[in-house]
């Protein structure tokens, strides 16, 4: 999964 | 960014959209849901927090901001605007809500990505409530039985995002190696499937020509 900075999505 | 995430951005702007031409424009809440549009304004405010640190992407902080904006603007004409509140059916427009956000706000706080960050938790609240954020709308149209032309779109629109989404989802899966999303993956899954009626029933109106209202059972 992808917590954090990641979060390249609306 | 790819095709079906941008396509999908598009679509949810279309449905802020026309759902403001209808609601500030055309001066009429008729068919709308206030429940729906308050629960929105809260899965932007929780979910786009970030926009206090994270800028990462312009693209994203715009849309941010806009779909923040766009959603609070709606809840205030539907709630204090004097011909908006007219044309509102708060009789029909009875989804108990409360129903939605606690069992969200519990799952926020237990499945998340990164259970020592508030933030994630109150993310993945937003991305719950999302997934169900349509139903007091659904409910109303059911309830209404006939779907106003400009209504339908809107509807449409929204529902027509987030599946592009999935299909964002799916593409990425594919060609990032270690792509993961389950939280979003699966209540998107959950959010398109509640449209899949209303789409039929779209589908079914507007192939005789777009201007046909919708008729649901």
């Amino acid at each position: 999964d992808c917590p954090g900075a990641c979060k390249d999505e609306l | 960014m790819n095709i079906f995430r941008f396509l999908g951005d598009m679509s949810h702007i279309l449905s802020f959209l026309l759902l403001l031409h209808k609601i500030v424009g055309g001066k009429s809440a008729a068919g709308i849901s206030l429940r729906t549009a308050e629960m929105y304004a809260i899965v932007f405010c929780t979910r786009y927090i970030d926009l206090l640190w994270n800028f990462a992407s312009l693209y994203n902080y715009l849309l941010k901001l806009l779909f923040i904006g766009a959603s609070l603007t709606i809840v205030y004409f539907m709630r204090y605007g004097p011909s908006q509140k007219a044309t509102y059916n708060a009789d029909e427009d009875a989804f108990p809500v409360q129903y939605l956000i606690a069992p969200c706000a519990v799952l926020g706080v237990l499945i998340n990505q990164d259970h020592s960050s508030p933030f994630e938790m109150v993310w993945a609240f937003s991305i719950y409530l999302e997934a169900v954020a349509i139903l007091p709308q659904l409910f109303l149209l059911q309830k209404q039985g006939e779907v106003e032309n400009l209504t339908s779109h809107y509807v449409f629109a929204l529902g027509a995002y987030r599946a592009l989404y999935l299909l964002n989802w799916m593409f990425r899966f594919m060609t990032e190696p270690d792509y993961q999303q389950r939280i979003v993956w699966l209540s998107g899954l959950v959010q398109t499937a509640l449209y899949c009626d209303f789409f039929y029933h779209y589908y079914q109106s507007k192939k005789g020509g777009l201007n046909k209202s919708v008729k649901l059972p």
